[in-house]
């Protein structure tokens, strides 16, 4: 089983657009699949009409049964998404209310990487969803991944925010003494505009060969299959977005 | 002086754009204008070519001050933009540990509320950036403000999560015992795609008198904007962007 970590702490970047593109693809292709939504705005629970406030049992149960010392069971709370090979974790709003107990609570960094070993033989590839901030539930995030996608727009800003949370990359690759393998991928990319092109450029001088070679592009039907709830390689199949998301995911596999 | 807070823990709706833009016009318009970035990402604060990661002193000064009960003074905190009547109350990487702190200060909501209390004479408008998050920081935010102004996308999860934010705002509306004054704002409007238009209707009918009459297009330019550094209205004066951010200020400060 793989774990990949997608998350920015840059707010509207297509994280949860790249879990569930990726993810649709990876269980189209046959693969046993879990996403795990661990954003407590729930973007990605509510994809596939499950309603965040409504949700009993979430990745904050996991946490639950952390501080319980109960032997960890992801299955308890995974739900079925309707699409072959491909099964969800879902979100809760009350996901935001674990900062606050951080203080308490020891070791609290690797629950979900504590969680997910006892799902090893369950699925072939893990993809979590993280929110838009730096805190206890992106730090679980980083620190379970084998691999982290890092979205960003191809915008000057991009870069500055991007330095800030690779240092947090770096301090919990070394605390969990096993470095973190990075990825960044430009996404919503316009090649229409000047501006796209320049701030690509520059990506492509800070990040070197952390950056894919190539680029998602803005693509408004992928908001027509988040309306119709359905991932997009299954709505879309021939758009430009899952054709990228494709190769990007040819890429990941063969590296 | 006025508090209008800009606030959705949905990311990358335009909070921060929507706060450089007003706050560029009412300044353009001779207003003494605050912004306050209150997201420790700190898009606003590198809008203005200030690099969040050296800001020393910040918002998050102002809940020191506090638990010192220390007499509250941002004008200690606030800096220069460059631009006439226009000055920032920059964000630090460090506001994120105020979560973790909550749970050990009292009366930790209302720190904002006081200290923006002490320069009432010194500004006309106060404008508040927030984070993509349900916290500490955001619910500062929205007890602070006189009027919420919340951006959204229009799409088809725009509300969805527009809801769950509502029923925080009503929380903390009869905690201040003052109903909080809100305005929906679709942004990044794109009127070529039938999903915009449709999702648009939906806002419609669920927020009725609560969403503007009208909506801010999607404008490349404002990129250029940002990457110059410079408010919109003073770089971009002509653009779509800017005139329909004007009409909206000109409906808020003549309601
Ligand atoms: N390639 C693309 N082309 C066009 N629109 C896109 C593309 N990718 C994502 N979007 C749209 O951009 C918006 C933001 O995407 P998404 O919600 O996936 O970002 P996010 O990083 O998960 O946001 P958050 O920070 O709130 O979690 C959504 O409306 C989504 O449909
Ligand atoms: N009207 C518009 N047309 C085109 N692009 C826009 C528009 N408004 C904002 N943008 C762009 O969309 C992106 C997201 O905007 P912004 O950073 O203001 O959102 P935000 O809600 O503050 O995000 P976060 O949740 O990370 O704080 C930026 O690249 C910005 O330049
Ligand atoms: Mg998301
Ligand atoms: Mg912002």
């Amino acid at each position: 089983m793989k774990i990949w970590t997608v998350s920015n702490q840059k707010g509207g970047v297509g994280k949860t657009t790249t879990v569930v593109t990726i993810g649709g693809i990876l269980a189209a292709w046959g693969f046993r699949t879990l996403m795990m939504d661990m954003d407590p705005h729930g973007s990605l629970t509510s994809y596939f009409r499950l309603n965040p406030d409504e949700i009993k049992a979430s990745a904050y149960n996991l946490f639950q049964d952390a501080s319980a010392k109960k032997a960890p069971d992801p299955r308890r709370y995974v739900v079925e998404t309707g699409f072959e090979c491909l099964q969800l974790l879902p979100a809760s709003p009350v996901l935001a209310t674990l900062d606050r107990q951080a203080g308490t609570m020891e070791g609290m960094g690797l629950v979900i990487a504590g969680s997910l070993a006892a799902v090893a033989d369950e699925f072939d590839y893990v993809l979590i969803d993280s929110p838009p901030m730096l805190g206890v539930l992106m730090v679980n995030a980083l620190a379970a991944c084998d691999r982290l996608i890092v979205p960003v727009l191809a915008e000057y800003l991009a870069f500055k925010g991007l330095e800030r949370m690779l240092r947090t990359v770096d301090m919990i690759g070394r605390s969990r003494r096993k470095p973190i393998d990075y990825l960044v991928l430009p996404t919503m990319f316009d090649k229409r505009t000047k501006e796209s092109q320049e701030s690509l450029h520059m990506l492509q001088e800070r990040c070197a060969e952390k950056l894919w070679h190539s680029v998602i592009p803005v693509d408004t039907r992928l908001r027509d299959a988040s309306r119709a709830g359905v991932p997009p390689v299954l709505f879309i199949p021939t758009s430009k977005a899952v054709a990228a998301y494709s190769e990007f995911l040819e890429f990941l596999l063969h590296e």
